[in-house]
């Protein structure tokens, strides 16, 4: 699959500063970190849950860099009136995933 | 509801 990455290089770079502002630890932020930042977006624990399910897609209960975009970006769509999808459409996962 | 047995790692749930 060679699809260019729906999250755009200047999204990444300002979803990058936010994963390095929160103290990620061996380049991951768990939950603990990042519950906090999404709650923060006033949306609800339902969506936000499932905004977690497709952005921690090795389930490991924590997110690197590429995960933490996968949730920003759906976070910022959902702000914007966008149902956040089911399951992780193909452009969206992070080409280092694929 | 979690395969595998453990807890879930959804921070939300």
């Amino acid at each position: 699959v060679d699809l260019p990455w729906v999250v755009k290089p200047e999204e990444k770079i300002k979803f990058d500063s936010i994963f390095d502002s929160l103290g990620p630890v061996g380049g991951m932020l768990t939950g603990d970190k990042v519950k906090p930042v999404l709650l923060n977006s006033k949306l609800t624990v339902d969506i936000l849950g499932r905004v977690w399910e497709l952005s921690d897609l090795d389930r490991d209960g924590m997110l690197d860099k590429d995960e933490f975009s996968v949730a920003m970006y759906l976070v910022y769509r959902a702000l914007e009136g966008e149902p956040v999808p089911m399951s992780l459409p193909p452009p969206l996962v992070p080409p280092s995933k694929r | 509801q979690y395969p595998g047995g453990g807890s879930s790692t959804n921070p939300f749930l």
